[in-house]
Order: C-alpha cells, then sequence, then structure tokens
C-alpha cells in the first residue's frame, strides 16, 4: 500500500504500491499534477469488409485494447545521487525505464516495445498515454516539422466543415519534435527523439504512436505490408524499437523555453569518443 | 584523406520521400539503413581524427600528426560499446572526449556500458567526479545478445553489467574530457539493494 517516491532533485515522480505512476511533483516551480501512464494498440483493419486496410499509409484502427502492465512483480526502482531509475515490464514485449535525473526538472521514459506479436493475425499500433488533469477543451498543439507548434481542435478543422469518420485517425499529427497542451493554470509538454505520430484523443490526455506492425497492404503503393523483420544469421523477428521522449509540466507559459532548448539537445546529443591509454599518459 | 562523401549521398538519398515517411518497401528500407550506416562509418573517421587534433591542441599548443585513435560507439542504443568494454584492472585507462555541437554550455548525465564496478571517474584537472553504477536492463542484454551474433567479430567476450553514470559539464561548441579507470572504491552503485523494492521476477 506504499507509495514511491523517485527523482534525487526538484522533480519527484511518485508510484503507487501496484507501480502506476500517479503523481509528479516539481518543488522549485511549485508544479503537483496527477498523472497516468498507459500502453495499448489500435488493431490494423484487415479490409475484410471494404478493401481499404490499415497499412503504411493509411491509419484505420479496427478496436482499442488496453496492455495491462505487468505490475509490482515486474518494478523495480534503483536510487542513486545522478538519477533515479524505475525499470517496468509493462509485457513480454515492452519493457520501459522512467529516470528523474538530479539536476533536471522532466521525467525521461526509454521505452523498447517489439516484436509486436502477430500470431492473433491482427496486425498492431502500439501507443502510450499519458493522462493529467488539465483540461485543455480539445486544443492541443504539435510541431510542424521540428518548427512552430501549431494549433490542432480535435475533430475541427478551420478551413472546412470536417465530417468525423476517423475519430482516432482522424486527429492524429505527425509529431517530430514535440506535442503539449494547457489549460489557464499549467502546460504539459512531450518531446520525442524520433518522429511518431501522436494526438490528443480525450481532454487532459496526449498520447504517441511508439512502433507499429501491420499484416495487409493498403494498397497505396508500397505494395507489401508494413511488416519489418530482423534476420540475423537466419533467425528473423519482427522489429523491436528503443527510443525515448520526455514528459514535463510546467506552470502556464512557462514551458516553451524547455521545449525550444531542450528539444535542440535531444536533435544534437552529446557525441562521444573514446581512446584507450596506459597508466597516467593521458594528460 | 578521410572524407564525408559516403554520409553525403546516403543523406541525399535518404530525402526521398518513401526515406522520410516510412513508406518504401522493406528492402529498400533495409539500403537506406546500409548507406547511412556506411555513411556514418565513414564520418566517424573524420571526427575522431579531428577531436585528436584538437585534443592536443589544446594540450601541446599546436596540432600535430593525431596520435590518440578515437573511437564512437554506434551501437549504444544497444547496448554495445566495444572501447568502453575494456578490462581497466590492468592500470590502463579510458579517456573520454565529449563534444558539444550546440552555442550553449551544456550539463548532461553521461552513460556508457563497462564491466569493471571499481571504476573512478577523473575530470581533465585529474579531480574525481561524482558516478554512480546502473544495471543493464535484462531486456537489454537480450537485444544486444541477439544482435551480436551478427558481430561476432567485433564481440567482446564480456557482456557488461553495468551503466556508468557521470556528469559532463560542456562549454558551447567545444569539449571536454573525461577520465575512467579502476579505482579501490565501487562507484555507487544506484542502491540497487537497498531500493529495489519489489523481487522483481523479470531478473528469473
Amino acid at each position: 500500500n506504499d507509495t514511491v517516491e523517485i527523482g534525487p532533485g526538484n522533480l519527484k515522480l511518485i508510484y503507487s504500491g501496484k507501480g502506476e505512476l500517479t503523481q509528479y511533483i516539481n518543488s522549485r516551480s511549485l508544479v503537483k499534477a496527477s498523472v497516468e501512464q498507459s500502453y495499448s494498440y489500435y488493431a490494423g483493419y484487415n479490409g475484410s469488409k471494404d478493401k481499404q486496410a490499415s497499412g503504411a499509409y493509411i491509419f484505420r484502427p479496427n478496436g482499442t485494447y488496453s496492455i495491462n502492465s505487468e505490475g509490482q512483480d515486474f518494478f523495480t526502482v534503483l536510487r542513486g545521487p545522478l538519477l533515479d531509475e524505475v525499470h517496468q515490464r509493462i509485457s513480454s514485449w515492452i519493457y520501459q525505464i522512467t529516470r528523474v535525473y538530479k539536476g533536471k526538472e522532466h521525467a525521461e521514459v526509454e521505452f523498447t516495445v517489439g516484436p509486436i506479436p502477430i500470431k492473433d493475425g491482427i496486425g498492431k499500433e502500439v501507443v502510450t498515454k499519458i493522462t493529467t488533469t488539465v483540461k485543455n477543451n480539445k486544443k492541443f498543439y504539435t510541431d510542424s516539422s521540428g518548427r512552430d507548434f501549431i494549433e490542432r481542435v480535435r475533430d475541427y478543422r478551420k478551413d472546412w466543415e470536417l465530417q468525423v469518420n476517423q475519430p482516432i485517425a482522424g486527429n492524429y499529427y505527425p509529431i517530430n519534435l514535440g506535442l503539449y497542451m494547457q489549460d489557464n493554470s499549467s502546460e504539459f509538454s512531450i518531446l520525442v527523439d524520433r518522429s511518431v505520430g501522436g494526438s490528443s484523443i480525450v481532454d487532459g490526455q496526449l498520447e504517441l504512436m511508439l512502433h507499429r506492425r501491420l499484416l495487409f497492404d493498403d494498397s497505396r503503393g508500397v505494395g507489401e505490408a508494413l511488416n519489418e523483420t530482423v534476420c540475423v544469421l537466419e533467425d528473423c523477428r519482427g522489429l523491436t524499437i528503443v527510443g525515448k521522449y520526455f514528459l514535463r509540466i510546467d506552470p502556464l507559459r512557462e514551458g516553451a523555453k524547455w521545449r525550444r532548448s531542450y528539444g535542440q539537445e535531444i536533435y544534437s546529443p552529446l557525441l562521444l569518443a573514446f581512446a584507450e591509454q596506459d597508466g597516467d599518459s593521458w594528460a | 584523406r578521410t572524407n564525408t562523401d559516403s554520409l553525403a549521398d546516403a543523406l541525399a538519398i535518404a530525402q526521398h520521400h518513401d526515406a522520410v515517411s516510412g513508406t518504401s518497401k522493406q528492402h529498400v528500407a533495409n539500403d537506406y539503413a546500409k548507406r547511412l550506416a556506411i555513411g556514418y562509418a565513414e564520418a566517424e573517421e573524420v571526427v575522431g581524427e579531428s577531436l585528436s587534433c584538437i585534443a592536443e591542441s589544446a594540450s601541446n599548443g599546436g596540432c600535430m600528426s593525431p596520435t590518440n585513435k578515437f573511437q564512437q560507439c554506434l551501437l549504444l542504443n544497444i547496448s554495445y560499446c566495444p572501447p568502453s568494454e575494456v578490462d581497466l584492472s590492468n592500470g590502463k585507462s579510458l579517456v573520454v572526449v565529449i563534444y558539444n555541437s550546440l552555442g550553449w554550455k551544456r550539463e548532461d548525465v553521461i552513460r556508457i556500458p563497462v564491466i569493471n564496478e571499481n571504476v573512478a571517474v577523473k575530470d581533465a584537472g585529474g579531480k574525481e567526479i561524482e558516478s554512480q553504477l546502473l544495471p543493464l536492463l535484462k531486456a537489454s542484454v537480450g537485444i544486444r545478445d541477439y544482435y551480436s551474433k551478427a558481430y561476432l567479430s567485433m564481440a567482446s567476450n564480456v557482456t557488461p553489467k553495468y551503466w556508468l553514470a557521470f556528469t559532463a559539464s560542456l562549454p558551447p561548441l567545444g569539449f571536454n574530457t573525461y577520465i575512467i579507470s579502476s579505482s579501490s572504491s565501487t562507484a555507487k552503485r544506484a542502491a540497487s539493494t537497498s531500493s529495489q523494492l519489489y523481487d522483481t521476477k523479470a531478473s528469473q
């Protein structure tokens, strides 16, 4: 029943005794917010009733399925002077490490997803959802190829009257740098280290599509299903991807500086080079 | 002379809309990846020579022919870094040069896989700085083992057990040097014994 607090600096993440993220607290900016995180997948449409299947071009989800975390049995906390880490096994093919650094005021989440299982004959598009209490009233903001953040309004286009046929796919946007939402007191931002899909399907929630594996061609020109495999010595498996996203909650109008400066640091990571030397001759 | 022509070619080809959006056939995606890897490996040599030159320039007051051979770790995403996975118990030191390509000062936590747990990190002035050891995630080791089958000739014999973390401080558009060597005291081990709250079944 105990809660678990991680973070050696100003930022603390609070987990429930079941290993679920529950709170985000920044003692410097006085931000205290409820946060939840989960994984789910959208089943790829197989094109059986009409001919348009989900594929590389076409996102046409056929149901949303939760991937339940394996809970406290697969939850390990590591603490140290520079950073704290939470290791979680979400399922047999999804792992996650959440890091909170002493000198940083954002949380870093490293996800390992794959090989996406397809023995059930269903293609899957795997997403993570982060839920807060931010009252964004259908509005969220996504970057435009790393440039300006553009306002998006769920189920609405300012240039034409939108007929909503695909309530999820119709609100998805490409994310290259990040996305955020805000209400009258706070901003909730996520930055990514790679191009992904993203949206806000319900108020207070941001989601990222991290990986996908589909079994049908969408007949839009690729000519094969988006079913990437990796073969090592004739041992072929679906692709496993490893990536990071970074989340932060700021008081209103204080998030832009972090999104711009840290976004640049994600894009231009420090370059490491190694050399071996004997004894103390390194000087 | 080393150059970056293959990297330029690979980057030019990867501007195709299928490469950008991920709508190519798999064999084409494999070709993009291969060309980028060739370009990266080529650029690694150029960067290694440049770093040797600027590092010597800083210590000797002039850029002579580079004497230090610098290597990078292109497969750190699968926890594979042969240059850092060296046995430091025999008196050798691992020199890490870190370059900041942005125009502002940065402080960041660096993480590299190591096989020794008795290690210390010193800055360029020889002063020991705070470091931390973290265990490798089991999943990472599994992925590394899978891919290392393809790189058997490169694979080191010992799988690293830890990430060594330390804070690097970098000037704008500049570099800093850190030295990792064996130590009588163990780097702080992320208090993994005292705060592993649950006996994880994953470890089985």
